[in-house]
């Protein structure tokens, strides 16, 4: 079992080393990694051997092999098909975001009650209303839903997909969620982001 | 010194410590705070002793003193004064979340160089020209920047704050930035996120 200090690595590694491909570098020592990403090389070492051995001596790791060891224990060895509920301003940025069609996670459908916002189309992605959500989620095959609706919608859409086929949920709407019927839930708070910004200004680590 | 997987969860403890003061509860014992969290219950303690023992035997930690603590060591016990700089969908959505202004992070201005955005105001906010930026930095004594635009304007933005007085920047442009002259830095990848969730997808652990 990987603990989850190192899944957290594991994204940032991935990221890494999906750069280095496309630079075409081929090897990398656990040194090189631990000085560019700021982290104990031993530490790197540990985290690397949970997923196997692909250290040549004198060569160090196959970049090529670790980054395909990890998409297969993220999974992002496949494609994802996504959704967004709630396409104001936040929902809009997130179906348009590149950074995850290249990683693997594609946006195929938008839903919305607001009747300026239904029908229309961004970027490819058409915006539902909301109560065709069980017949698009069947249809266009979506495995995760991102919510950015108004915390005071987040109930009534959580209920509504109890049971839809939807395997897993990325939830801004503002309440803490647990996992609901065998969906996995991950609850976003971006004020997260700036009180670990505050501890690095106010202990000058950074 | 405190190890970084602590400090990542200081930010969800002290979101768990402000919901439990607001229900009026005084104490709570490292169990309930570890099955409250999905925590296992040494590692709470282990955690909780980084910052002084407030438990009193037979009652446990005392909850207002834990925030109180916790708030000083993230930097949240003052409050943050915050700019945007690129206010589209996403500049936008982050302006306006009221998660940010209950834990002491105000928003004061926004930067765009669009001439449809700038001189407008959302919720109180006032959108300036770019070109504006040193003088609003240091009029509205803004301490931390959110940076929104398109990655290819990056670079230009960054030189930009070396030297105008910010002490932290948190990014969402896309490409990953290195503390510079004294700016504290933090890079966000919303596509993390999805491949945490992906995860536990995956090794059903969630
Ligand atoms: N977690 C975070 O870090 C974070 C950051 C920013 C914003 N937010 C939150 O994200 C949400 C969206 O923010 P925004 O700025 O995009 O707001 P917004 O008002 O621009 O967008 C909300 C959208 O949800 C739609 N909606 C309302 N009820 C719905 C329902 N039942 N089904 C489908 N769509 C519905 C609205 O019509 C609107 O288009 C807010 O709750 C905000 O607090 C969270
Ligand atoms: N990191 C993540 O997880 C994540 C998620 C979503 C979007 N994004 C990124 O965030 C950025 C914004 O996304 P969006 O959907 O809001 O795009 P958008 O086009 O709606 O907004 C970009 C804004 O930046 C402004 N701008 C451009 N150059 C500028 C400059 N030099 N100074 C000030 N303002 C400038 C534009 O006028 C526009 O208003 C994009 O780079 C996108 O890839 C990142």
């Amino acid at each position: 079992k990987i603990p989850a200090p190192t899944v957290n690595r594991l994204s940032l590694y991935l990221k890494y080393f999906s750069e280095l491909t496309s630079q075409g570098v081929e090897y990398i020592s656990s040194g090189q990694v631990a000085e560019k990403m700021g982290l104990n090389p031993a530490q790197v070492r540990k985290d690397l051997a949970y997923f196997g051995k692909f250290g040549r001596r004198g060569f160090g790791y196959g970049v090529e092999q670790l980054k395909q060891e990890i998409s297969k224990i993220l999974g992002t060895h496949r494609q994802w098909r996504l959704a967004v509920i709630g396409t104001g301003n936040l929902g809009r940025a997130l179906l348009m975001y590149q950074g995850f069609l290249s990683r693997g996670f594609k946006p195929v459908a938008g839903f919305d009650v607001d009747p300026d916002k239904v029908g229309w189309e961004l970027d490819g992605v058409h915006i539902y209303h909301f109560d065709e959500l069980e017949k698009v989620i069947k249809s266009q095959k979506i495995d995760i839903v991102i919510i950015t609706t108004p915390k005071a919608s987040l109930d009534g859409v959580m209920e509504r997909l109890k049971g839809s086929g939807v395997k897993g949920v990325l939830n801004f709407a503002g309440k803490h969620l647990l996992e609901a019927e065998g969906i996995a839930v991950r609850n976003v708070d971006l004020a997260i982001e700036l009180e670990q910004l505050t501890f690095s200004m106010t202990n000058k680590e950074s």
